[in-house]
């Protein structure tokens, strides 16, 4: 079984918005 | 065959042949016979009766300049380079050579046309002529005219010292003769010169320099006195030359000319560089350069980095931790390796066992997952991230069985209720 992949769009960055990765 | 091998291929101590370094070369005299116009010299030998005649440097049949000293020796045809008269009165007259590079003089003579000197002085230069130290003096008057004893003793605490000696003033020959300097003879070292520092040091020179400076004892009788004195005072030589070796430490059968400069350079061998094969090679570090010495050659050798580093430095703390056997640290690792060797991945990429440490792929990035992941460290053999609870995947990039992506980054991964 694959399992799927963190989809970055998911979350919420409200309050972490210094860790979102940058989009290159 | 290469010298400086064996033939098994492994290095092996050579030396350039014994030449004489002077040949061919340009010597500087302060004082040359009729480069002032021509002028009278009145000579004597021990067959004939005095005989004078005129030197005179524009004409070739009657000059005798300094390139006379250092010309082919032909004893059937004496070419003298010769002094200015009146030398007794002048101030010291002397012959400067420059070897153009180091050399390991076994010893420099001296054969005279004229009457040999009273008191002369040998010196060399170890830095092409900014300075100069003593080699050897000849006097019979070693205390007044230089200031030494007389046939010191050489003992292994003064074998470096110049000494002076009266054993060039035999009576005979009155004219001509051969005053020899034999550098390594009498000193204690001498038989086991290979493990003398000291001594390599002692003979070295870049330059040879010979000062005449008197030529007569006050009261030795003086022939045909009165009679045109200055006229019968000057120095004559026919031949100056230095035995010796181009200096290579060991490691090179020849010296050559660099093309660029013309000078003289060692033609280095074992890893080796420098005008005298006194370094190793950029990057071969790996141990200390050493002289190579009959039993060991002592090749330099080149720092292990696995092909990821192209400089390294030697470090002897390293050396001798090894055993001596390996110093060298490799700079600037590259392809994402580290270490001594290079030969671990750095941090944030791990190794690729599938291909070998030389290769320029073996480090792959960890690529750990920016949110699932707890670090961006992974395992350096296996690749694996540090996953946050619930995660899963070697970049931690998945949830694991039970667990559903959540909306917070802080905890990708909850449980499924």
């Amino acid at each position: 079984e694959v399992l799927p992949t963190l989809d970055m769009a998911l979350f919420d960055w409200t309050d972490y918005e210094d860790m979102k990765p940058v989009d290159n | 065959p290469d010298p400086c091998y064996d033939e098994h291929g492994a290095a092996r101590r050579c030396i350039p042949d014994f030449v004489n370094a002077a040949f061919g070369k340009e010597v500087r005299a302060s004082s040359t016979c009729g480069a002032r116009g021509p002028n009278r010299y009145c000579a004597r030998s021990e067959e004939s009766a005095r005989t004078c005649h005129t030197c005179d440097a524009s004409d070739p049949r009657r000059a005798h300049p300094a390139s006379y000293l250092t010309d082919l020796n032909n004893p059937h045809n004496l070419t003298c380079w010769q002094s200015e008269t009146g030398v007794q009165r002048a101030p010291n007259v002397s012959l400067t050579l420059s070897l153009g590079k180091k050399f390991e003089v076994t010893y420099v003579s001296v054969q005279f046309c004229s009457r040999r000197p009273d008191s002369m002085a040998i010196s060399k230069s170890m830095d092409y002529g900014k300075t100069w130290v003593p080699f050897q003096f000849y006097s019979t008057q070693c205390r007044k005219v230089y200031g030494r004893p007389s046939r010191a003793p050489i003992t292994k605490q003064n074998e470096q010292e110049a000494v002076c000696t009266d054993a060039h003033a035999d009576a005979r020959p009155l004219s001509g003769g051969l005053v020899a300097f034999s550098t390594l003879d009498g000193r204690p070292s001498a038989h086991d010169f290979d493990s003398s520092p000291v001594l390599q040091d002692w003979v070295t020179a870049t330059d040879i320099r010979v000062t005449f400076s008197r030529l007569r004892a006050p009261g030795e009788p003086d022939e045909g006195e009165g009679e045109d004195e200055d006229a019968q005072h000057f120095y004559a030589v026919s031949d100056l030359q230095v035995g010796g070796r181009c200096k290579c430490n060991g490691h090179a059968s020849r010296c050559v000319r660099e093309r660029e400069s013309g000078g003289l350079v060692c033609d280095c061998k074992h890893n080796t560089a420098g005008a005298e094969c006194d370094r190793c090679k950029p990057f071969h570090y790996d141990r200390p350069w050493q002289r190579a010495t009959a039993r060991e050659a002592h090749e330099c050798v080149a720092c292990n980095c696995n092909l990821h580093a192209r400089r390294c430095r030697f470090n002897m703390e390293l050396y001798k931790l090894s055993g001596r056997k390996s110093g060298g640290v490799c700079l600037n690792c590259r392809h994402n390796t580290a270490g001594r060797h290079c030969h671990y991945c750095k941090e944030g990429y791990y190794r690729d066992m599938s291909k070998p440490i030389s290769h320029r792929k073996a480090c792959k990035a960890c690529d750990c997952h920016p949110v699932g992941a707890a670090g961006k460290t992974c395992n350096q053999t296996t690749g694996q991230c540090p996953c946050k609870d619930g995660v899963t995947g070697i970049t931690c990039n998945r949830c694991a069985k039970g667990y559903q992506q959540s909306r917070s980054p802080i905890a990708p991964c909850i449980k499924i209720p």
